[in-house]
């Protein structure tokens, strides 16, 4: 629960993407986004997470928690890869890697 | 005249230099005026901030801030292994130092507000420095970060996607349509020949990029040369030279106060400071006139190992130092009769595809591209800010190549400097290079690319494959600039900075936080315990009941007729809460109560049903157990009903 609440900012620690959707025009554009992004995240076998910050459009989806084991991971990576790069309410997405950042 | 009790600050070397007079950031004339930040927010992104410090607390704005290592709104750093986690309080420090608290030292933009955004303390990806970035953005009106990729001299990074998409985001929407003002370190890889344009957080048109200085002007050790600094200012130098006094945390090794703040670090969040200052006076500032006042108000002064030039607008901008010094006074006073400049516009050129080999220095691979009247018109753009250049380019040894731009003016830009760390075989794929040394100059013209190969391979190895060209600028002409320039220069002597001088300045925006109610993890685990306790004793209760109906159900005295029930109000009832509402005190504590009242009791009848049988006992010896110690002699379950519970 701790992990969803409201516009996301970090993932589980599991495998997670970013997915920035086409905006579909007209009104309630949060609400059909948002519903949006909950079918691609299912059907890329992901969860959506919430939007990221003040990026309209923008999701994060991440892996459903639970332990599995590494070919088991490696392949739900790939069917999600997969799913998100073809679905036609996806107009870009990408995995999240960690960042190295060094304070200066 | 400016007398603070704070311990520290006649150590505070940067805000007031008495031992060599001039090298500061010359504030105390704009404290004087009571120009202190007032109304400006100033967010630290960085391991957090120890907001119930004494120096900070006062000034602290727990609406601006947040916890995204942690995901709270409470950006406390956490003490680690390395009593590392100090960073974000001693910049927060530099920046609203709360002064005459008899603590420590005072911060450059001492009256603004100061929020924290913890982000580096742990896992970073793209989306939460995307977060981090527009978090509580019609709060916050600077972001201060002093951090970056690593400054390893062989490290290409910076903001991906959407941490470009963030910044762009800010300066479009952030404060209130104004743009939020990003502030960023240049980086400390000097010592690894490191270059700040390897760098995407500095060499964005969104952020201002600040440099170091040490307390003789020089550039330190530690700092990166960069085409596209804006400016710099006061940090500390090699061991002879003093650091940065600010205030410290006091966890662990911590004491409240350090006399050691460095590196590129220390130099942003007084710059950050100083914005601070310049948004008191005119709020409506945008996010380009912040970038232009400091273009136009930075101060060159003698170094000799600075390659100052000057370009054709007059301005003079050096790779170590960028346009100058940052100075308070004149940054405060032109900020106080600035209007803002016009809109921006810019120019992108197709991809060049070239596909040339680079040769060999001393010989270099040159090319070109006009920019013609007609290529402007669409845009107005006639005088230039940023000039951006992104290329592809293939070579087994990175650090090998120097790139060079020259515009139409013959600025010339070292845009890639030579890294001898760097041996990534993977050469450049779609990098942008930036510069702001044509800042003022004409747009049209030809634009000029040399691209050499210093390394020591016998052959030529480097191919260019592809690059593009783009401007920013806006349709302000070069005379429009030269106007400025004499405007503010009239303003220096502080002629307007007074109470009674205000040029109007628009409200912006109401831009909601698109953020709805967001429940933290600690409300949320609240509101689940709850649930479960709601759940739980409810269906405690539905069982007791239904045990209590059923044992009643199954009681002698009402099996061979209808219960006895007291004489209550015809009115009918539901079942159940007969039962509820039965008093569990015996008949003669009900006379007793009635005697009390004055009158006698009109029913001998027990007040109490026969059901305190053995099931109901149980309610009754609940009610004893729940009452506590005191307990009553136990009741003989056929006689003295009367005499039991109460």
């Amino acid at each position: 629960l701790a992990e969803t609440s409201g516009p996301v900012t970090q993932s589980s620690g599991g495998l997670s993407w970013a997915v920035h959707l086409h905006s579909p025009e007209g009104e309630w554009e949060e609400e059909n986004l948002a519903r949006q992004a909950n079918a691609v995240a299912q059907a890329a076998g992901l969860v959506n997470a919430g939007r990221i910050g003040e990026l309209q459009g923008h999701f994060l989806f991440v892996q459903p928690a639970g332990h599995r084991e590494a070919a088991e991971a490696e392949a739900m990576r790939q069917q999600a890869e997969a799913v998100l790069a073809e679905h036609a309410a996806v107009r870009w997405h990408s995995e999240q890697r960690l960042l190295k950042r060094a304070k200066r | 005249s400016i007398h603070f009790n704070d311990p520290k600050f006649p150590q505070q070397w940067h805000l007031n230099n008495r031992r060599s007079p001039g090298r500061d950031i010359n504030v105390t004339g704009v404290w004087e005026r009571n120009v202190t930040g007032r109304g400006v927010t100033v967010v630290v992104v960085d391991d957090g901030v120890e907001h119930t410090i004494q120096d900070i607390a006062p000034n602290y704005c727990p609406e601006g801030s947040y916890d995204l290592n942690s995901n709270d709104p409470d950006p406390m750093p956490h003490p680690d292994t390395e009593n590392g986690n100090h960073h974000g309080t001693r910049c927060a420090g530099e920046i609203a130092a709360v002064p005459n608290n008899s603590f420590c030292a005072v911060g450059v933009a001492y009256g603004s507000r100061i929020a924290g955004i913890r982000v580096l303390d742990g896992p970073l990806t793209d989306s939460m420095e995307a977060v981090a970035f527009n978090k509580h953005y019609q709060i916050n009106d600077i972001y201060s970060c002093s951090w970056g990729p690593d400054d390893d001299g062989k490290t290409v990074d910076g903001p991906h996607q959407l941490g470009k998409a963030a910044l762009q985001h800010g300066v479009m929407a952030g404060r209130q349509g104004f743009g939020s003002i990003f502030v960023v370190a240049s980086g400390n890889g000097g010592q690894h020949n490191d270059n700040c344009n390897y760098d995407g957080y500095a060499n964005s048109i969104y952020t201002v990029t600040i440099g170091a200085v040490d307390e003789e002007g020089r550039m330190p050790f530690y700092a990166e040369e960069c085409a596209s600094m804006l400016a710099v200012t006061f940090s500390g130098g090699d061991k002879m030279l003093r650091s940065i006094v600010t205030t410290d945390w006091d966890l662990q090794k911590g004491t409240g106060c350090t006399e050691g703040h460095t590196g590129t670090s220390a130099a942003a969040p007084l710059a950050a400071g100083m914005i601070a200052l310049m948004l008191q006076v005119r709020p409506c500032l945008t996010w380009r006139d912040v970038q232009h006042i400091i273009v136009f108000t930075a101060t060159q002064y003698e170094d000799r190992r600075a390659d100052w030039l000057t370009n054709e607008a007059g301005f003079s901008h050096s790779h170590q130092h960028g346009f100058g010094l940052l100075n308070a006074w004149r940054l405060v006073n032109a900020a106080k009769i600035w209007t803002s400049v016009p809109y921006l516009a810019s120019y992108v050129s197709p991809v060049l595809k070239e596909n040339k080999a680079i040769p060999q220095s001393p010989r270099s691979l040159e090319v070109l591209w006009n920019v013609s009247r007609m290529d402007l018109d669409m845009s107005g753009l006639k005088t230039l800010e940023h000039v951006a250049v992104t290329v592809s380019i293939s070579h087994p040894r990175r650090g090998s190549l120097e790139l060079t731009l020259f515009c139409p003016s013959g600025m010339m830009s070292l845009i890639g400097a030579p890294r001898s760390m760097d041996s990534d075989p993977n050469g450049f794929n779609d990098w942008t290079f930036s510069t702001v040394r044509c800042w003022g100059e004409r747009a049209r013209g030809i634009y000029r690319l040399v691209v050499r190969d210093v390394g020591d391979e016998p052959l030529q190895v480097g191919v260019l494959q592809r690059w593009q060209l783009t401007l920013y600028g806006s349709v302000w002409s070069p005379i429009d600039i030269r106007d400025r320039q004499r405007l503010l220069e009239g303003a220096m002597s502080g002629k307007y900075l007074h109470d009674g001088f205000a040029l109007p300045c628009p409200p912006g925006l109401k831009i909601p936080e698109e953020d709805g109610y967001v429940l933290t993890p600690n409300t949320l685990k609240m509101l689940v315990l709850v649930g479960c306790f709601t759940v739980f004793w409810t269906v405690y209760y539905m069982l007791e009941l239904y045990l209590s109906q059923r044992n009643m159900a199954s009681s002698p005295g009402c099996r061979s007729g209808p219960c006895h029930w007291p004489p209550q109000s015809r009115r009918p009832r539901e079942e159940g809460t007969e039962l509820e509402s039965v008093p569990l005190c015996n008949s003669k504590a009900a006379d007793s109560t009635e005697m009390e009242n004055g009158g006698p009791s009109r029913t001998s009848e027990r007040r109490t049903p026969d059901l305190l049988h053995e099931g109901d006992w149980s309610l009754a010896q609940n009610k004893r157990a729940l009452d506590g110690p005191h307990q009553h002699p136990p009741p003989d379950l056929l006689q003295g009903k009367e005499d039991q519970i109460c």
